[in-house]
């Protein structure tokens, strides 16, 4: 069972991920208008960015996060924003969403210019994690999980950020139990969701940079 | 590379809380 700390820690990061969330505007334009290549360029760009914001904004909410080092917390959120903004864009894809809002975007993604070779892996992975119908609270622990990786390029101190980890860890860990009684390998899984992420990070950039050049 | 330049503003900001700049 969870013990009362770790259930405040496990409302604290809920609340925090459910309160920051990107402005309903962009999903309303996804949705209603149509765009030509650049526009939906644009749009994503937009999107992307914001995302971003809202990432920072739920890190400062982790416990202890603002008490690092400044330029390890720059260091882990640059070396997690792409990671985490998967994740987030996860619930579009197993929500249940007004009928065609998922293939809709899908679409939008499909003509934004960028190659299918990126596009693939990156739908493959949102199958592959839908699949296992992660729970918000699971979602939002595995969020702050990533955001805390301590090997990070540019980390000085390791240690301080594997000591906020492990917590959330924990938590995770017990919560799976609870939740997946039948499952006992589901925690194992959502970390090996991590590893794929990873792997998508690093393709990332590779994304980008042919996105530009075209 | 520039993009990570751009992430790497739009987080500094963000943390600052200067959003609106």
């Amino acid at each position: 069972e969870l013990t009362k700390e770790q259930q405040a820690l496990m409302k604290l990061i809920v609340d925090a991920y459910n309160k920051h969330q990107i402005p309903q505007d962009f999903a309303k334009k996804l949705l209603q208008e149509q765009y030509s290549a650049d526009e939906n360029f644009l749009l994503l760009t937009e999107v992307a960015t914001s995302q971003v914001q809202v990432l920072v904004e739920f890190t400062k909410s982790i416990p202890g996060f603002l008490s690092l080092d400044h330029e390890d917390q720059i260091a882990l959120l640059k070396g997690s924003a792409v990671e985490a903004t998967y994740l987030r864009s996860v619930q579009v894809f197993s929500k249940k969403m007004p009928t065609g809002y998922a293939q809709l975007l899908e679409e939008r993604i499909r003509k934004s210019g960028i190659s299918q070779d990126f596009i693939t892996p990156i739908f493959n992975f949102y199958k592959s994690i839908s699949k296992l119908h992660m729970a918000p609270e699971e979602q939002a622990l595995l969020t702050a999980v990533t955001i805390l990786t301590p090997d990070r390029p540019y980390v000085k101190d390791q240690q301080a950020v594997e000591r906020l980890q492990e917590p959330m860890l924990d938590v995770l860990r017990k919560l799976c139990a609870l939740q997946h009684p039948r499952e006992p390998q589901y925690f194992a899984r959502l970390l090996g969701r991590l590893t794929e992420l990873r792997t998508l990070n690093h393709f990332h950039t590779e994304l980008l940079t042919s996105w530009r050049t075209n | 590379p520039a993009s990570n330049l751009g992430l790497e503003d739009i987080i500094r900001k963000a943390l600052m809380g200067n959003l609106e700049d």
